[in-house]
């Protein structure tokens, strides 16, 4: 009994740092690197700001690196830096149901505590969050045994920007180039973010510009409530109990999207509910009846405006822009729902040109437009591959392979909720909803490049002919 | 600014349900059943205790089971119960360096969690510390926005047992039998553990019971100090921080596993450090100079004691009582660290006899004597398996699948902590010293079993000619 005791968030995940993506220096630069390109493209996006992002990466030792990520977006207020950077399970994402890169308060304290563990140096933010305001100089790290920021240093400085946010962590890194690198990552974010601009200087190296390649942001996700298909008994009664509402119509109504006057109305109905009961009146197994009831009921699919899809023709000009292939095909699948989180489904395909026809196909897989580049035998993006029979559409496979042949698949899995296998988020947990539309939608391209494939070959048969 | 918010532990774990284990109805009550056996078996261990477990489940509804777990542990402390089981985070084990089942201080709240979300029914304890004291009847829930034990009912109750636990939970689930079931795992843990009875009651079936196969214990797992090996310097710097001894030499000592007064003596002094200096005096750099040095002197490899492997005359018996083989071997190789932390591999492997040999080899993993059932694919075991050429010790083998053949291979890490790729505590994340040991041990056995195999046939053919 004198054993028992609490266990602090940060203790646990010093502990556990590869289950926050830090498991090694190859990795932890790229995991540093990402959570904060992710966090400033959010904030731009809250924002309505084109996003300008500055991202250096320095060599100070053999193995140590020092990382500067600065972006034009709204900045951080002053009262707020020491927790959002010192403190795990903090921040502004995990309550908002809409699409966003970040969602669990964890990313960019994770990645500070990581450098501190590996070189003792805090987490250098200059941030300024308009031009009448000033900008603060913060170094700030993480006590760990009680999970809370330490302020080392707090003035204020000069920074001529309007308004904007400079991340810097030292930590130790190895830099290595090509797949899973991050050169590979912000590459990928371009191409994923067709309107942010990313001037990117790596180590020991020339800087490269990625310019916007449109000037008009995408539509900015709207948050919304959870849709009812797939939430569990549990949190329909914490929802009931939690409820300002005054009348379980007037709950279902409002703590819920897609719940119209006439769906209230059948559901209260079946579950044998009276619509004007009060919330905290009903007993378990009214609650018990009426989710029941709502797993059932005919709703509307979810709003898609929770969703940002980065859709078919930027798919497509994404494509064909890194890749030289003679076929270029994408599809967005409509919205679909697990556990009351709105998720969307969207593949681009590339086919033939320069892309080896010998080789194991390429897959690129994303989750709320972030290159996903770790744990693809974990990922339920690669089962959804490996589970369609490609034979079918003109390639060779073997058993539980990729499929062969001249094709580059980009995945791409836009969600209010990312179901991730662990907090690195790096792949995508098996969710039979999610599994679903992947396949489908695979095997509406399939079927359309089995079809061009098809047509080519009767076209040169032809041809040979005359 | 206004929605930046802490998230607690729980409200994280409910949206995350999948990273304890809970993806889906099957999976849950596999789950559920393991982190309470584990717990069981844990604190018999602890109190120096031949286990006896019961465990009964029982169908309640077409999707609904109720799973009780019973032992003759040492009980738990009344004023303990509501924190341990309404509390994530909280336990014995996570502060506790040595080979134990469980570790992080969320299994068995989590498993309770996860039967209030789906049924709303709270977790049942019934336990009695000794013949003197009262039992006490506990029915406990989590509150999930606080991460905090909201109790519904605590009265003294009849139980006629000296002293032990029983664990109730009512879960959605679904019951199936064959590979990865709640009967595979338990059949598994009998041959892992056997000095454990267990009483088995699966649903609407006759009741199994594993009789103790050994009725001594093993070796209890003596609790350690951290090997300076690949302590990161973040530690180091807290460690002396925090010490309570007065030098550097006594906080080297006392504060590390195998560091002698000459280890300290020869790290002191080729870092430049008085070795009576306070801890506190000491730079940051002077601490960078001490970190570098340490991982890079001669140290004792890490004591056993803090281990208890399953051993390999165990690990032959279990084979060859489960499988009709015409080979067993088993190989248990010496300690080694990662990250500071001792582990052990011990791989079992078994061929020929009623093995199929025109299937891929089945592979069974456990860590911690606990088998591990699902994301096989996300494993270092299976990485390690997959990376071994096993064409050379005459099996056939395609790229990136498992060797075919009529092999089975038994594979059991045991560490002060296991360094899992989520707190599901399913797959093992790839530590590059854990794959290493794994082959080494894969590629010792691969040659003795390809010795054997020419063995047989030479004495096949001179029993032909003749
Ligand atoms: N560059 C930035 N500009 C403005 N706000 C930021 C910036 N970086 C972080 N924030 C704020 O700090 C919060 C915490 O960031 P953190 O990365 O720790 O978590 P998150 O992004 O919410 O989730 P995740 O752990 O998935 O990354 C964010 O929710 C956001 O509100
Ligand atoms: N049957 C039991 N008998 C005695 N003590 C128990 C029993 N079950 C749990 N405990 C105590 O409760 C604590 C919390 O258990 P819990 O399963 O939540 O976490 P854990 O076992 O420490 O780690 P993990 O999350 O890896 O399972 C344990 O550390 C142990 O001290
Ligand atoms: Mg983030
Ligand atoms: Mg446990």
């Amino acid at each position: 009994a004198q054993k028992q005791r609490e266990i602090s968030v940060s203790e646990f995940f010093v502990k556990n740092r590869h289950l926050l993506g830090f498991d090694n220096p190859q990795k932890a630069l790229l995991t540093a690197v990402r959570e904060c390109v992710d966090n400033s493209l959010d904030a731009c996006s809250d924002a309505g700001i084109l996003p300008s992002l500055r991202i250096e990466i320095v060599q100070r030792a053999e193995n140590r690196f020092r990382i500067s990520v600065e972006d034009n977006g709204p900045g951080i207020v002053r009262g707020q830096i020491p927790k959002i950077f010192g403190k795990l399970l903090y921040g502004s994402k995990f309550h908002t149901l809409k699409q966003q890169r970040g969602q669990q308060g964890i990313g960019v304290s994770a990645a500070g505590m990581y450098g501190q563990l590996t070189t003792g140096k805090p987490v250098t933010i200059l941030s300024r969050t308009g031009p009448n305001a000033a900008a603060h100089h913060f170094d700030v790290t993480v006590d760990t045994k009680k999970n809370q920021p330490l302020v080392l240093r707090d003035e204020k400085a000069d920074w001529d920007v309007k308004h904007g946010t400079r991340v810097t962590i030292e930590l130790e890194a190895i830099y290595k180039r090509g797949r899973r690198s991050v050169d590979d990552y912000i590459e990928q974010t371009a191409l994923a973010n067709p309107h942010a601009e990313i001037h990117y200087a790596p180590p020991n190296q020339e800087a490269l510009h990625y310019p916007r390649a449109v000037s008009v942001l995408p539509q900015e996700p709207k948050e919304i409530k959870p849709h009812p298909y797939g939430v569990e008994l549990g949190m329909l009664m914490r929802l009931l109990q939690d409820t300002p509402a005054r009348t379980v119509a007037a709950a279902l109504k409002n703590d819920f999207s897609r719940v119209s006057d006439k769906v209230v109305a059948e559901v209260t109905k079946s579950a044998l509910i009276k619509p004007n009961a009060r919330p905290r009146d009903l007993t378990p197994s009214d609650v018990e009846r009426l989710h029941a009831v709502l797993q059932n009921v005919k709703l509307m699919s979810p709003a898609t405006n929770c969703l940002s899809p980065i859709g078919e023709e930027s798919i497509r000009a994404g494509l064909s822009k890194r890749f030289v292939a003679d076929y270029v095909d994408a599809v967005t699948r409509p919205p679909s729902v697990y556990r009351g989180n709105p998720f969307q489904v969207e593949i681009g395909l590339a086919y033939g040109g320069d892309i080896p026809a010998d080789e194991l196909i390429d897959l690129y897989r994303l989750a709320n437009r972030v290159p996903l580049q770790y744990q693809s035998s974990a990922c339920a993006i690669t089962k959804a591959v490996l589970s369609v029979d490609w034979r079918a559409y003109a390639m060779s496979m073997s058993k539980g392979a990729l499929p062969t042949g001249p094709m580059i698949l980009m995945i791409h899995i836009a969600s209010v909720w990312v179901p991730f296998t662990s907090e690195s988020k790096e792949a995508i947990a098996h969710y039979p909803e999610i599994i679903r539309e992947l396949r489908l939608a695979l095997m509406e391209l399939g079927r359309r490049l089995a079809s061009h494939i098809r047509h080519r070959r009767r076209v040169a048969d032809e041809a040979k002919k005359k």
